[in-house]
């Protein structure tokens, strides 16, 4: 209970950090291979051709293929490797924020672990929290894992280019959603075209 | 530190226990929708037209999905919700077991929570550890969880019939797979049409 208390403190000072240099933050949580990098990607991309700045935090359990995915777009990034843990935390965001330039950075992706339950009870101090599915996993993602859902600001059901093949309904993924966390925006996306990110990203505020 | 030693004893106490009656036993560990529930249920078809007599432990965060699937194969089978935690442990399964008749059983199915970090360090007490992914995660998978193959006694790279439209190459999986166990055998499946599934049922001494 200690650790949620310190994590939550340390996550209130992430975010003024932020919000004190204007930039838009986002935890992109979700299942391992949901394609949460794919739409940071494609978003990176969108925000280039307006003028726009971002930057990302690459979380993973070893390794640091994403963060060099994120480096390909001449962003800034930080990688972040967890070793034994499933999620990020509120004191490897704040370390990782030191190693960052934040001067003139519009918009700020972290992207978390990828793992249904334990970054719920570890907010990192973002403005929002996006939880990333893809119906690839199949139909029952939802219902299995309520509590990551009951805290998201915005839902993402990606690869929906695949839905028909792997047989899966996005309705009932859309419905399961809507019972669980009726207050928050579902999307259903296909990173690798593109489709449903402009919505996705004016959702978020940062179209 | 006191819980894994705590662990790897009533582990120990499980294999007694199942080995003692004769139970060929295994942990599914993988990832979230890798088909872990389907590969089984396949086996469970193929080991009934055997003859052979199997049962299922579904270890789920929460719901009992997974459960009710086994039970439509009509074997016995016990539901096990984690909450917070993203994996099995010891304890639960001896839990598990002493709600189960176990006699004429021949082999026990243990579906582990789907994640490839947390289950590594809690052994259940089985005969085998399977770790299944699917090619529809990415073809970094293997590579950035170097922890959970590298303790896998049989690997299974699911959905290979989606390669082609995901662009995966499983040869990549394969090869991160080899470089970090040699020795575990690595089998290529389609658990909807069945394919791969006899190869692997044969590694596992259950054909
Ligand atoms: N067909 C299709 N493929 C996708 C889509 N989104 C992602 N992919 C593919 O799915 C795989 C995983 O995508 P990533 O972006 O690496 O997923 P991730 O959630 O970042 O994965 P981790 O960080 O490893 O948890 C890659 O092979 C992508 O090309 C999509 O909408 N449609
Ligand atoms: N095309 C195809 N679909 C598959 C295959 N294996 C599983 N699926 C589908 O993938 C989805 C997930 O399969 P499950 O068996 O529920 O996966 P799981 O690993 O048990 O999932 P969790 O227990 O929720 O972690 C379902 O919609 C299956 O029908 C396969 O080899 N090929
Ligand atoms: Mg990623
Ligand atoms: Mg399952």
């Amino acid at each position: 209970a200690d650790v949620l208390a310190a994590n939550a403190r340390i996550a209130e000072e992430n975010l003024k950090l932020l919000r004190a240099k204007g930039i838009a933050s986002f935890d992109f949580m979700g299942s391992i291979g949901s394609g949460k990098t794919l739409l940071i990607e494609r978003m990176v991309d969108i925000l280039k051709k307006k003028g726009k700045k971002a930057a990302a935090i690459a979380g993973d359990v070893a390794g640091d293929d994403d963060y060099r995915r994120f480096r390909k777009h001449g962003i800034p990034a930080v990688n972040v490797n967890t070793g034994k843990e499933c999620h990020l935390d509120a004191h490897l965001i704040d370390h990782a924020l030191g190693d960052m330039k934040l001067d003139g950075i519009d918009v700020l992706f972290i992207e978390n672990v990828g793992n249904l339950v334990c970054p719920t009870d570890f907010p990192l101090g973002t403005d929002k929290r996006v939880v990333v599915i893809s119906v690839t996993e199949g139909d029952d993602m939802v219902r299995k894992h309520p509590v990551i859902f009951s805290l998201a600001d915005l839902i993402v059901i990606n690869k929906i280019d695949l839905a028909k093949i792997i047989e899966v309904d996005p309705k009932i993924l859309v419905r399961d959603a809507r019972k669980i966390r009726p207050r928050a925006p579902i999307f259903l996306t296909n990173a690798k075209s593109g489709l449903g990110v402009p919505g996705l990203m004016k959702a978020m505020g940062i179209w």
